[in-house]
């Protein structure tokens, strides 16, 4: 699997934490900036995760439809993280 | 940013997070 339960698990503890920030009237940016960090590093390992399958024996088993679910359900997910963190960075940075 | 763009920007990044977490949960 890409990515472990404890890790997801982690991932939306860090998220929770996110969206308690925003709706403080003054968000601690260092708390933001931690989750956001768990998120990207967890995105790394996507990345990792993605390209090693790339060997000759798991694109075959891919190609067979042994696992291709699970690489379109990283790709989603590393997708989702680029965007989420992104827009996490675009709110941090336009705080007063 | 204008009050009215932080909370533009606050809403999109809510969205994001909101599928993504949909996404997370899909594994467990």
């Amino acid at each position: 699997s890409p990515v472990s339960a404890q890790d997801a698990t982690e991932a939306l503890n860090e998220i929770a934490k996110i969206e308690a920030e925003a709706e403080k009237p003054e968000p601690a940016i260092d708390t933001v900036n931690e989750s956001v960090g768990f998120l990207r590093r967890m995105a790394g390992s996507i990345a990792v995760w993605l390209r090693d399958r790339a060997n000759a024996q798991i694109d075959a088993a891919i190609t067979l439809g042994v696992g291709g679910g699970v690489a379109l359900y990283a790709q989603r997910l590393l997708a989702l993280l680029g965007t989420a963190t992104e827009s996490v960075w675009a709110w941090l940075h336009a705080l007063p | 940013a204008s009050k009215g763009d932080l909370d533009q920007l606050k809403s999109e990044m809510l969205a994001q997070l909101a599928e993504l977490k949909e996404q997370l949960q899909l594994g467990l």
